[in-house]
């Protein structure tokens, strides 16, 4: 390969491959490999491990600005309330549990809510869960308005003093119009019982998904005002590379991964070990 | 209804007699780009990169035809060509009991597509029965046995879930059998391919059964590790059929290429919604559109 300053093209050509592989997209990956090729230009990298650092660098740039705000925003007082909401098949209910079980290991009281009123299954999976965790369930009958089941959750929260409420969402499109104002509803719906709720908005995305999961934050945090994200799946092979576009376009802080299917299978976000991973 | 950058492609290089080296070089590059954010696997894009630019080197423009219009109409040619063959429809047994195995990463719509595979084959006029063989995740029977209940299909359902899933899907064959059924649709726990022991009981269970079909069901939307996830699931099973789901979203769907492009594994079925009518036969000519919108 050509060398750039003690650089190799072909050095370069691997890190654009490996990024593109690990659903970068073509935009952010660019962009990386022209601020290191002129970092290259400049004498600044002398082999594999300065560019690989200086990589490191570069994403530790995109990720500054919402690292302040990885931690959850708890209520002032009263229950904090968290939706929960992502497309089909994500990995929302499971993460609900895992998040229960991260907030009872800390000694909160948790309630969760049943706002899941329409697939097959979904309130009973919730239920087991909710039984597992030692912990209390909102419900309705399967069909009922998940709004009205949102608003009883959070009555059912203020009433018994629970320090977090969790509710769960049917799986939707974000080009399902009607489908996603269903989800506007229930979210004013819930801030209509209590002033300031839900404190937080968390969107779950499938790290195994392409150049999607751009599309699908874009839209959610369009119509909701998304307070965080949770990267499921993580413990793939995927590597969730599109993460970094969704930092870069809108700031989002990505509040937690999931690494696997049991209630212990949730991890803060870590930088480094997303890094790690995506060099791996 | 082609994409914005297909259409620079055009623009640019129009009022051009011949493709030219330039030229063709840099229309491959937005065709690059067009494919990877449609999530089309890296390698492949680079193999079919390479295919079109042997096609359009040199070639004289038609009259009627700009060089750039030219250009496109190799790419979709070979797209098309990729794609050939790719939709198959699904293999039955003749004269006894039809076996299909659902298998996939997890959330991908496996339990969803055995009950619209059930819904399809009672239309079709045969008798099909669903198997819950996911022990593990909650309510995963609950989730199967109130689609089966929906479409009136019996629904196999483990009388204890502490054995292996071997024995609870031998079972419900026999039980198929006894019942005078003729399809069976065992519905298996989501699992990552890189998961040994997971992987091995799909191995055994193929054995149990000795399928018609070995379905793949991939998220529609799934990225760059489209790939590597079927041809482990390829290696370990030999898979007759890919099904591809959440087709409905705006997703363009590159792993439908990527798996096809690689591994030749044909695409039975898609999903297009999260009725239970929501299944299709797949049309090749209707994915070359959508990937390079
Ligand atoms: N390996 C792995 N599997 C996960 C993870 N999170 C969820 N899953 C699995 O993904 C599948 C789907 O999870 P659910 O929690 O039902 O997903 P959901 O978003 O609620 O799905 P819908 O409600 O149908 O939209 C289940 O098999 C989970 O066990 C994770 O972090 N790692
Ligand atoms: N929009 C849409 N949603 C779908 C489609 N197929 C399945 N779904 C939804 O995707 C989610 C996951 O579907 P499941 O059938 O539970 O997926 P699974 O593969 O069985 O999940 P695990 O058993 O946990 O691995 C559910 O919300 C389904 O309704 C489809 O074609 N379109
Ligand atoms: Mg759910
Ligand atoms: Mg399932």
């Amino acid at each position: 390969g050509v060398l750039v300053r003690g650089l190799d093209r072909t050095s370069l050509d691997s890190l654009e491959q490996l990024l593109l592989e690990s659903d970068f997209g073509v935009g952010p990956t660019l962009r990386i490999i022209d601020t290191l090729t002129a970092e290259g230009k400049k004498g600044n990298l002398h082999g594999e491990d300065d560019l690989r650092e200086l990589f490191r660098r570069e994403l530790r740039k995109v990720f500054e600005p919402a690292a302040g705000k990885t931690g959850l925003s708890l209520a002032a007082s009263g229950p904090t309330v968290i939706l929960m909401v992502g497309v089909n098949g994500v990995g929302k209910t499971t993460t609900i549990a895992k998040l229960a079980r991260y907030f009872q290991s800390r000694g909160k009281r948790v309630l969760l809510a049943a706002g899941d009123t329409f697939r097959a299954g979904a309130i009973e999976q919730l239920e087991r869960w909710a039984e597992r965790l030692g912990c209390e369930l909102i419900k309705q009958q399967p069909g009922s308005d998940p709004a009205a089941v949102a608003y009883d959750a959070v009555s059912a929260a203020l009433s018994r003093k629970a320090d977090i409420l969790i509710l769960d969402t049917a799986g939707r499109l974000h080009t399902q119009g009607g489908l996603m104002e269903e989800l506007v509803k229930m979210k004013r719906v819930i801030g209509k019982r209590m002033d300031g709720a839900p404190h937080e908005v968390l969107l779950v995305l499938d790290s195994t998904l392409g150049q999607n999961s751009a599309s699908q934050a874009r839209v959610f945090h369009e119509k909701l005002g998304v307070t965080g994200l949770v990267l499921a799946k993580l413990d793939g092979t995927s590597k969730a590379g599109c993460a970094v576009a969704i930092t870069e376009q809108l700031g989002l802080p990505i509040k937690f991964a999931g690494v696997g299917e049991t209630l212990e299978d949730l991890e803060e976000f870590d930088l480094e070990r997303y890094v790690d991973k995506i060099l791996s | 209804e082609l994409s914005e950058k297909l259409e620079s492609v055009i623009k640019r290089i129009s009022g051009r007699v011949v493709l030219n080296e330039q030229t063709v070089a840099e229309s491959l590059r937005e065709i690059r780009r067009v494919l990877l954010e449609a999530d089309v696997n890296y390698g492949l894009v680079q193999d079919f990169l390479k295919a079109v630019e042997e096609k359009a080197t040199g070639r004289e423009v038609i009259k009627s035809v700009s060089p750039g219009q030219m250009m496109v109409k190799i790419v979709y040619d070979e797209l098309t060509g990729m794609l050939g063959g790719s939709s198959r429809p699904l293999i039955y047994a003749a004269g006894q009991l039809s076996v299909f195995m659902l298998c996939g990463l997890q959330g991908s719509g496996k339990t969803t597509t055995a009950g619209k595979l059930a819904r399809r084959l009672k239309a079709e006029g045969r008798k099909p029965m669903l198997v819950a063989a996911d022990i593990y995740r909650p309510a995963a029977i609950e989730q199967l046995a109130t689609l089966g209940a929906q479409l009136e299909v019996p629904t196999f359902v483990p009388r204890d879930t502490g054995r292996p899933v071997t024995g609870i899907t031998a079972d419900a064959l026999m039980e198929a059998a006894s019942q005078g059924l003729d399809t069976v649709l065992i519905d298996t726990a989501g699992r990552l391919q890189i998961d040994r022991e997971m992987m091995e009981e799909l191995v055994e269970v193929k054995k149990a059964v000795s399928p018609q079909e070995v379905l793949l069901v991939v998220d529609g939307m799934t990225g760059q590790e489209a790939v590597s996830i079927a041809e482990a699931f390829h290696r370990e099973l030999e898979l007759t059929g890919l099904v591809l789901t959440k087709l409905d979203g705006d997703a363009r769907g590159g792993a439908a290429l990527s798996i096809f492009g690689v591994t030749g594994v044909p695409i039975k079925l898609i999903g297009v919604g999260e009725g239970l009518d929501a299944l299709e036969t797949f049309h090749p000519d209707r994915m070359v559109s959508r990937l390079l919108q």
